[in-house]
């Protein structure tokens, strides 16, 4: 099975 | 004060419409250069980014930048009380803690009007890098609701597959195993039917069925739906808002355990 990251895994907080 | 006028508010109720499942509540950062919304699901996997420009606005007027915290269900209420065909004004003062909504009909026989209160939000803005996509799907955005709903009857995910030749979608589960492929059409007689593939490199990436049918409530705002991929990146599902802008959404591709 696959698992979801988190989109903050990909953007940063600014 | 903060002041925008739109002919057809037919247009922000589709907005509404296309974020209301993803959120329940966003700030709409109001300035000079148009109305700007980011906010991410209540899980964090997706990301909506909004973008109306002041200039396709009938009238627009913001002289300090305004932060609205606006609860979308009450919003919901509100745009359902106005005609499609009316024509919608939004008012703020400065720091105020309200807004205004206000429809007057075509004929201008009937004027309502509705003060909403704002709430207060955290709101945590990300940033988006520039990123060159490896892949750039255009195609009709029926057609890709279409497809993100009869795929969502196989399986959780749909693994997007993006060669040359076309795009391939594909679900499996308890049911059995679906895939849909299209390829780049040769000539069509309206741009809007056209599905186009800008391709540096062929990718393949798998993502969560449901979010991407929430995506497509933005169906009604145009006609075709811009599809961006790169490997190990988030996707760009993007819906252009005719003279405005965009609404975009991002959604991290689903990785091995």
């Amino acid at each position: 099975s696959r698992l979801q990251p988190e989109m903050k895994l990909f953007f940063r907080a600014r | 004060m903060f002041e925008a006028r739109l002919v057809q508010c037919s247009m922000l109720k589709k907005v509404l419409e296309a974020i209301k499942e993803l959120l329940n509540e966003a700030t709409f950062d109001c300035s000079d250069a148009g109305i700007q919304l980011q906010a991410m699901d209540n899980s964090h996997v997706s990301l909506v980014s909004l973008n109306l420009r002041s200039d396709g606005f009938d009238k627009y007027r913001c002289d300090r930048n305004l932060s609205m915290g606006i609860n979308l269900a009450s919003m919901t209420k509100i745009m359902k009380c106005a005609g499609n065909d009316d024509v919608l004004t939004i008012k703020a003062q400065d720091n105020a803690d309200n807004v205004m909504f206000m429809f007057e009909s075509q004929n201008q026989e009937k004027v309502s009007d509705y003060d909403m209160k704002l709430i207060n939000l955290d709101q945590e803005h990300l940033g988006i890098p520039e990123t060159d996509y490896s892949c750039i799907i255009k195609m009709p955005s029926g057609e890709f609701a279409r497809i993100c709903r009869d795929l969502s009857q196989f399986g959780e995910s749909v693994v997007i597959s993006c060669t040359k030749e076309g795009v391939k979608f594909s679900a499996a589960g308890d049911v059995g195993a679906a895939n849909i492929k299209l390829a780049q059409t040769a000539n069509v007689d309206k741009e809007e039917e056209a599905v186009t593939i800008e391709m540096q490199e062929p990718v393949t990436l798998t993502f969560a069925c449901r979010y991407l049918n929430s995506f497509t409530k933005a169906t009604a705002l145009s006609p075709q739906v811009q599809l961006s991929m790169s490997a190990d990146v988030p996707l760009v599902v993007e819906y252009k808002i005719g003279d405005f802008g965009h609404i975009r959404y991002y959604l991290a591709p689903k990785i091995e355990e």
